[in-house]
């Protein structure tokens, strides 16, 4: 009854709200984690104490460079037809605008196709992208790639509909990609709100002017690390399944949504099973990415570094879309690994969780799963996950005690029934 | 050295399922 002592423990036992408590003292303590920003690498630090402390093995930081950019202050302002001050949010990576800002006219578009039909039309203007919410993966194209869209045809700034399917007046950030060859024009987010009213007000004929300013500022590569820690295997140390979540933030909110629940449940399944005394047969490796928020960059390195033992890896995991109720697992693998999964996953039928979905991912993981190692997820509530998503709202206010617990019980089960079967996980 | 297989037959997965199922 392994997997009905782990459910008991995290979920009615002594272990109850321990990884939301544990959470909350870390997001209290240091704040949103940007990369390279000082409160990453203290809560870094802070971790692998934490690690040591809890005494789990292996406990090492690998050291990585990853992006440091900064914000810097921001405003805009709409001029024109009246004067109102609107809420925005640089994108990473982006530029800033000269100390006087950028003043120009809006042009209002809501897709790349419309762009591209009003091409003449875009040049020395501030380009605003009123893209409608479909899903993350195909509007985040607009947050990505916004401004090089619009600098090929002369814009001077971008501003797009934040990326969420629910808005309080609520901007929200995220990184961006300039492209080699294009100018590089300042770009941030605006609320759902002000895309709309203006693409109101365009409608109507009014001309728009904006005055944007923006102190955005990128420095060279920072330091930091991967953080890991195990419990080593007892029959195939060599072999790993891999639990992660990452410890980087964007520096809004307090990062506690995004990605704390992820790293923190994933300390926790580690903890859980140390806490009844199991090891299983291979090593379960935790690793607490850093630079995810710049496009997995803390994770590639660790890819690089680890891949040589790739066969070695029997399933890696990753939570990073949110610790609400689960309402399963996502899994990437071969038919059989996924009837396998789907075995694992009537263990977790005391909590009503059993079913397997497809599109098992996570940035940091994907590297992995691409040369053919099975991989898994959360499917959690993206709905609500999106509307707090890289925005203010990502505080422990957004989180529960009892979902995390919940989540924590299916990753550990998850976790551990995977590392001691007798054999790994089949690939294709 | 690894042992993954790259599939696994019908026997090996009832085996599989059992050794899951005493898990629970």
């Amino acid at each position: 009854d392994v997997a009905k002592a782990i459910i008991n423990h995290a979920v009615y036992g002594k272990a109850q709200n321990r990884s939301y408590e544990r959470l909350a003292l870390l997001v209290y303590a240091v704040g949103p984690r940007l990369s390279g920003s000082k409160n990453l690498e203290k809560a870094i630090q802070i971790m692998y104490q934490n690690l040591r402390e809890d005494g789990l093995e292996n406990v090492h930081l690998e050291p990585v460079k990853i992006p440091h950019w900064e914000r810097g202050e921001e405003s805009a302002v709409m001029l024109e037809p009246r004067i109102q001050k609107m809420a925005i949010l640089g994108l990473g990576s982006s530029i800033g605008t000269p100390p006087e800002g950028i003043t120009a006219e809006v042009l209002v578009v809501t897709s790349f196709d419309e762009l591209q039909r009003r091409a003449p039309e875009a040049r020395g203007k501030i380009v605003v992208y009123n893209q409608p919410y479909v899903n993350y993966s195909s509007t985040v194209l607009y947050r990505v790639r916004g401004a090089v869209e619009a600098a090929r045809l002369g814009a001077v700034a971008s501003l797009i509909r934040s990326v969420t399917p629910f808005s309080i007046y609520s901007p929200h950030t995220g990184i961006q990609e300039y492209q080699d060859g294009v100018p590089k024009i300042p770009t941030a987010c605006i609320t759902v709100e002000d895309a709309e009213m203006m693409s109101g007000m365009a409608s109507y004929g009014a001309r728009i002017i904006i005055q944007l300013k923006m102190g955005a500022k990128s420095y060279p590569d920072a330091d930091s690390f991967n953080t890991v820690a195990e419990i080593i295997g007892s029959k195939y140390p060599e072999q790993v399944v891999l639990v992660s979540g990452h410890l980087d933030s964007w520096d809004v909110g307090q990062g506690a949504m995004d990605d704390g629940g992820g790293a923190f449940i994933s300390w926790e399944a580690l903890s859980l099973i140390k806490d009844l005394g199991l090891r299983p047969k291979r090593t379960l490796r935790l690793v607490l990415w850093t630079g995810e928020e710049q496009g997995g960059v803390g994770a590639f390195q660790y890819y690089q570094l680890h891949k040589a033992n790739i066969s070695n890896y029997s399933l890696v995991m990753e939570s990073d879309s949110g610790t609400f109720l689960p309402s399963g697992l996502q899994f990437t693998g071969s038919d059989k690994a996924r009837a396998i999964m789907e075995e694992v996953m009537r263990l977790l039928q005391p909590i009503n969780i059993t079913q397997v979905f497809r599109n098992g991912e996570g940035t940091d993981i994907n590297y992995w799963i691409q040369d053919g190692v099975p991989g898994a997820s959360l499917l959690d509530d993206l709905y609500k996950y999106f509307s707090f998503h890289h925005s203010h709202g990502d505080t422990m206010t957004v989180m529960d005690p009892k979902e995390m617990n919940v989540a924590a019980a299916l990753w550990a089960v998850v976790s551990y029934v995977v590392a001691d079967m007798e054999e790994m996980l089949p690939r294709s | 050295k690894a042992i993954y297989r790259n599939d696994v037959s019908q026997s090996a997965f009832q085996e599989i399922k059992e050794e899951i199922a005493s898990y629970g």
